[in-house]
């Protein structure tokens, strides 16, 4: 499907639109031509951002700025630090607190107004949450932030994280797990449709930078059609229509799991297309429901080689035979509780059945913990989608480094989240090339197989 | 890494709603008080009277609080980083 960018006439104004190189890469800034999102033909299509408001979780918008102002929504902007529901940005003499101003940019700038650049979701609505501008933050603002107006706001978005030092393994904290998962869960029981991509583009040129962009859909009257998408169908989007492109690392190969799904330990499935997704969504059936399953658990003491590696295995039937068997798998956790000498120079991979191995954690090199470990934690992969989880599970642990350590794991919980029947049987295939179609037919030649083994079964115990 | 407190407190209730939220807060001098939609009886209290960041606990106000029998629970909130990307 690929096309020459010049033969996508989008015509924008916008003088900064052509240095935003993941919705059209020309190769500007040294990039790749074509390593974008796609966003061209989503457009050409007639998805914008109309009609979804999406949450600026950062330090609030400049609504003065001409390219925002249309299209700032008030009433769902708050600052829950200091209770002020006019959240404008506290500059400071270097600009520091225009990060989100910028990010609010890059989703929802107008379209072809002679101002700035464009927004990925132009049309779309953006609400400032401002809460990055104090030197600390703490776990009820970040709950009450993420939780902020449901209602009305579709996506939060949030360019932020825990302190990057390599040592830190801080995360969303008690209350803001609580308010994610309240929020999902609510969704959920009112199928609701709310979804939130996150799209990491690195540029090597010499504009480099890491962005994070929000791309999401819900029911576009503008593009003239309603989807129906939850949650978990946008995930399932996302791992049929992102691409490979041309995404390479030396040292990371791209491999394919075991129903032929091609991944990458640093790109997952790859960039996001928006072209892509656009038109599977258009015709997509929800996806069936999903179970979880307890695969299995070894809670004894391991203890973990100076050199070599300590391998645990776990064979599970996937609750096979039980109300919550998992079939076809989606999300795959390893809950660890691990300590050692220095948790930096800790490894550990974990391996399916159907043999995908997945890297659950490399060195941290700076990372010099020796008290605290990991404790249950919950280290996950999305590696082994789609493929039958039912087999033996290898985990392998080790140390990294040059000095010995010594180390004891003391549990590995295998946790399993998957569908009971095949997620893509309903769906319609246009395109037999795609990753949809090729899944489509192992699940078909599986479901076969399995239809054959029980009838032979059923003969044979009536003979 | 060496803990920071702030001024803002979890305050879950046994019971009652937000008039008994905002009249505890008032009579604990506390300067507001929210609803969290995600807890059933938890509220955010925050206190202007209070360092918005010290290396020490207020057990003060946190004995306070845990002390009236209207109060199941209250946290103190640990202030972190946070890094814009």
């Amino acid at each position: 499907g690929y096309r020459e960018i010049n033969e996508i006439d989008i015509n924008m104004n916008d003088p900064l639109f052509t240095k935003q190189w993941y919705l059209i890469n020309t190769g500007q800034a040294d990039g790749t031509p074509g390593l974008d999102l796609n966003v061209a033909e989503a457009w050409e299509l007639g998805y914008t951002g109309k009609g979804v408001t999406i949450g600026i979780m950062d330090d609030g918008i400049d609504y003065l700025h001409p390219d925002l102002a249309s299209n700032y929504n008030a009433k769902a902007s708050y600052d829950f630090s200091s209770n002020d529901p006019y959240p404008y940005p506290r500059y400071t003499d270097d600009w520091f607190n225009s990060h989100g101003t910028r990010c609010a940019g890059e989703v929802s700038a107008a379209a072809n107004n002679n101002i700035c650049g464009v927004g990925v979701a132009y049309n779309s609505k953006v609400a400032g949450i401002r809460m990055l501008d104090q030197p600390f933050m703490t776990d009820i603002i970040e709950a009450s932030s993420i939780s902020h107006m449901p209602q009305v706001i579709d996506i939060y978005s949030a360019s932020w994280g825990p302190t990057d030092n390599g040592k830190t393994v801080d995360g969303p904290r008690e209350l803001t797990l609580q308010a994610m998962a309240d929020g999902v869960n609510k969704v959920m029981f009112l199928l609701n449709k709310l979804g939130k991509m996150t799209v990491l583009l690195t540029h090597t040129g010499d504009g480099a930078q890491i962005l994070f962009t929000a791309l999401y859909m819900e029911d576009f009257s503008e593009a003239g059609f309603i989807l129906d998408l939850t949650w978990r169908d946008m995930q399932h989007l996302t791992v049929l229509t992102s691409k490979r492109n041309q995404l390479h690392d030396e040292v990371h190969q791209w491999r394919r799991n075991g129903v032929g799904l091609e991944f990458n330990h640093l790109f997952g499935y790859g960039v996001l297309d928006a072209g892509a997704m656009v038109k599977m969504a258009k015709d997509w059936k929800t996806v069936p429901e999903r179970f979880h399953c307890v695969g299995g658990s070894i809670q004894e003491p391991e203890k973990i080689p100076s050199s070599g590696k300590l391998v645990l295995t776990l064979t599970t039937d996937a609750c096979e035979g039980k109300e919550n068997f998992v079939r076809y798998l989606e999300h795959v956790q390893a809950v660890i509780t691990v300590n050692s000498t220095r948790r930096g120079d800790l490894n550990i991979n974990m391996t399916s059945p159907m043999g995908t191995k997945s890297i659950l954690l490399s060195r941290r090199p700076r990372d010099d913990d020796s008290k605290v470990g990991f404790d249950k934690w919950p280290f996950m992969t999305t590696h082994t989608w789609g493929e039958d989880p039912r087999g033996t599970w290898v985990l392998e642990v080790g140390f990294v480094d040059s000095m010995p350590q010594r180390g004891v794991l003391k549990e590995w919980t295998l946790m399993l989240h998957g569908t009971q029947s095949a997620p893509y049987i309903d769906q319609i295939v246009r395109d037999y090339q795609s990753k949809l179609a090729m899944s489509k037919k192992e699940e078909l030649e599986e479901e076969l197989d399995e239809a054959v083994e029980r009838s032979l079964k059923s003969i044979l115990s009536k003979n | 890494e060496i803990a920071v407190y702030t001024n803002h407190f979890l305050v879950e209730l046994h019971r009652g709603g937000e008039p008994e939220a905002k009249q505890l807060a008032a009579e604990y001098g506390f300067s507001g008080v929210r609803k969290l939609p995600f807890i059933d009886a938890g509220y955010h209290f925050y206190h202007n009277g209070i360092s918005r960041a010290r290396r020490r606990r207020s057990l003060q106000h946190k004995l306070h609080l845990e002390k009236d029998p209207r109060i199941k629970k209250a946290v103190q909130q640990e202030g972190f980083g946070r890094k814009k990307r």
